[in-house]
């Protein structure tokens, strides 16, 4: 009968859309906020 | 031809000054000071003097990191951390240079701009596919998926000066994509699905880029895909690499079911085209879609009268030309001849040898059988427009008189591709869900032979009990043909044929009323 | 009613070519920046941590109720992220203002004993990284050429 697709770790109830947190095809959780880059003035990078 | 003499230790100086430069903190904001001090070395070693010096450079510079890359990889005792973080050291440097140049070569004129990313893009599919070849099962994608994905993360910041050139930069990038898609290059066939399915690829070709102009582009690469997957789909058997790419194309296809159905809606036939006939539930996923805006009444509501729907009587965009893909000429002509006034006679007769003139392993030609069908269907619609789609319009017809030809003179694995390019057109409200739900149940109840109406419940059947998601046209056709008792479905023996069936048609029964 | 259709050659290439990439998958944070002080891979925390992310968390609304070294600490160990970029703006709400020639954040104490085109001078509280604190300073010269 195919997959649980509800089980390969995608929010489908989600009002936001998937693609801008979705990590990886081959991942099983989507990215964390912390993963997702996010474009900041070029001065906070100071590490 | 040989390159010039010094001109690789020249470029491996250069690349390692500018690596040195890339990290050193005097660099910059986006390494702007470090690219132009590194430019005017550029100059004096003679880099950009001619065109084919150029082209030199950035392919030995990409033969340099990939061998630092395979070096690194083939470190033994090395975490995957520490390799990576010595990789993109160099690659990620190695991008930076390739996206300053792109972004500042030209000047203003983003033909300059844009004639470098392809020319450069090009040179890393070239390197990718000969490294591909040479070292077979040794290949290694790490180095190129990173300078893929880093270089188009790079030229899609949002800047004035890319944002100008987005609409070309994608267009390059998917270009190569196509050229290196997983049925050329299947070493590198998890890191290119990687590649699509980012959120930033995912995101300018489909929701930030105007009036949908990407979305042909990525349809094209997911019919790669398709392709790619298809064999090994069609029989079945699953190896461990090929399930996790499955996996890994359904969880694409959710977040595009979830996100963008409008787009499978639209490129559902092109898709239903390259995907086995036999793989069910990925295409029931792609045939579930429906546009956002409308909304779908609950297909178990009683008494529904899908003639009263607000949206029955649209047509759905379908972007694929049918017309071209029903060949030969002769052929056409002939169908449309027929159509019209029912001649050549012969037409009938000579359908299936003209459905199985192709040469491809399969018997029949699939992509043609899926384009007549579709055809007969929109030819007959507007001239139900009057009167309605309804059992009891749509025949007699010379539409009808092709599908029951087929259904009557097909073999099983005929009439079993027939029967698929009907059912993927049971989709969401629309004319083409309505005419040919209307036309399936149609060649059940005239068919006068048992087998005909056991197949048509078989490809019914067979999409309902995998997982969900199911399309709603299917499910209103399927419990139309279960209430009914036009059809007589519950007389039939196949119903019957074996416990096991009994049971399984009663629960599908009593989930559908 | 297909039947199974045998693989040709190509295909058999492809599946070993498949088969041999399996060993080295690429991993997600191969398509992200790199951010050495961020680990990719999610350190297990006891059951009881929470996992999904709490709603709202890109609201700016959320950061003001942070503490000043909390939004720091955000600021200085999340680089590139929506969560800096958020702390940011929250500083800025607390009136801290961000000075790229020294790469420190200055808040005005009180008001400047000198005020020109190009400069003031007075009392200021800036973050110490080091020290993870505040400290005041006296007659320190604040540059404009400040990132807003």
């Amino acid at each position: 009968t195919g997959i649980d697709l509800t089980t390969l770790g995608l929010n489908l109830n989600s009002p936001e859309n998937l693609y801008s947190m979705f990590q990886s095809p081959f991942a099983e959780t989507a990215c964390r906020p912390q993963d997702i880059d996010y474009h900041v003035p070029a001065e906070y990078l100071t590490n | 031809f040989d390159d010039p003499q010094g001109l690789h230790e020249k470029t491996e100086y250069l690349l390692r000054e500018w690596v040195n430069m890339y990290h050193s903190p005097q660099a910059g904001r986006d390494s702007f000071k470090a690219f132009n001090a590194f430019v005017q070395q550029m100059h004096t070693q003679g880099i950009l003097k001619t065109d084919d010096l150029i082209t030199r450079f950035f392919r030995l510079c990409t033969e340099m990191c990939v061998d630092l890359c395979y070096r690194a990889l083939g470190e033994a005792g090395q975490s995957t951390t520490m390799i990576r973080a010595k990789c993109f050291y160099t690659l990620d440097a190695f991008v930076r240079l390739i996206a300053l140049l792109v972004k500042h070569s030209g000047d203003t004129n983003t033909v300059t701009k844009i004639n470098l990313l392809n020319k450069v893009l090009g040179i890393m599919a070239g390197v990718l596919l000969q490294d591909h070849e040479v070292r077979y099962t040794e290949f290694q994608q790490l180095p190129y998926h990173r300078i893929f994905i880093m270089l188009f993360i790079e030229l899609n910041a949002p800047e004035p000066i890319l944002e100008a050139i987005n609409f070309q930069v994608l267009t390059a990038f998917c270009h190569v994509f196509h050229i290196l898609r997983p049925a050329k290059a299947p070493g590198f066939a998890f890191a290119w699905l990687e590649l699509i399915s980012h959120r930033v690829f995912i995101g300018r070709l489909l929701a930030l880029t105007p009036l949908q102009k990407g979305w042909g582009f990525y349809a094209q690469l997911l019919v790669d895909l398709f392709k790619f997957l298809g064999p090994f789909l069609r029989n079945a058997d699953m190896t461990k690499p090929m399930q996790l790419q499955y996996k890994g194309t359904l969880r694409v296809l959710l977040v595009l079911l979830h996100d963008f159905p409008e787009f499978l809606c639209e490129y559902h036939y092109a898709f239903c085209d390259v995907i086995p006939p036999n793989c069910i539930q990925m295409r029931n996923l792609i045939l579930s879609a429906f546009p956002r805006t409308m909304r779908l009444p609950d297909p178990f509501t009683v008494n529904l009268v899908v003639e009263h729907l607000p949206d029955i009587n649209k047509a759905p965009r379908i972007l694929t030309n049918i017309v071209a893909l029903i060949q030969p000429a002769s052929f056409k002509k002939d169908l449309d001849s027929y159509l019209k006034t029912r001649s050549p006679i012969t037409f009938l007769s000579e359908l299936k040898s003209n459905l199985q003139a192709n040469p491809q392993g399969s018997r029949y030609d699939i992509v043609l059988i899926n384009a007549l069908v579709l055809y007969v269907g929109t030819q007959a619609i507007p001239q139900l427009q009057n009167k309605g789609v309804s059992m009891s319009t749509i025949a007699p017809s010379p539409h009808m008189d092709i599908f029951q030809n087929l259904a009557v003179n097909l073999d099983t694995e005929g009439r079993y591709l027939f029967l698929t390019a009907i059912a993927n057109q049971l989709r969401y409200p629309n004319s083409h869900t309505h005419y040919f739900s209307c036309a399936l149940l149609y060649l059940f109840r005239q068919a006068n032979d048992q087998t005909i109406q056991e197949q048509i419940t078989k490809v019914l059947l067979e999409r309902l009990i995998v997982n969900r998601p199911h399309p709603w046209g299917l499910l209103i056709t399927f419990i139309e043909l279960i209430k009914n008792p036009t059809f007589k479905f519950w007389d039939h023996e196949f119903v019957r044929c074996a416990p096991e069936i009994e049971k399984l048609f009663e629960n599908v029964a009593r989930s559908c009323y | 009613p297909l039947g199974p259709v045998p693989l040709a050659k190509e295909q058999l290439y492809q599946v070993a070519m498949l088969e041999a990439c399996l060993q080295h998958l690429p991993h997600p944070s191969d398509s992200e920046r790199l951010r050495y002080f961020l680990p990719r891979n999610p350190c297990p925390t006891p059951s009881y941590y929470p996992t999904a992310s709490f709603p709202h968390v890109d609201a700016v609304e959320i950061y003001q109720r942070c503490g000043t070294e909390t939004l720091f600490f955000i600021f200085y160990y999340m680089e590139g992220t929506k969560a800096q970029y958020l702390a940011a703006k929250a500083l800025k709400k607390q009136s801290w203002r961000f000075h790229t020639k020294y790469m420190m954040w200055f808040q005005r104490h009180e008001e400047p004993k000198q005020i020109t085109e190009e400069f003031e001078q007075g009392t200021y509280i800036y973050f110490d990284y080091e020290k993870w604190g505040q400290k005041k300073k006296e007659g320190f010269t604040f540059e404009y050429r400040y990132l807003e």
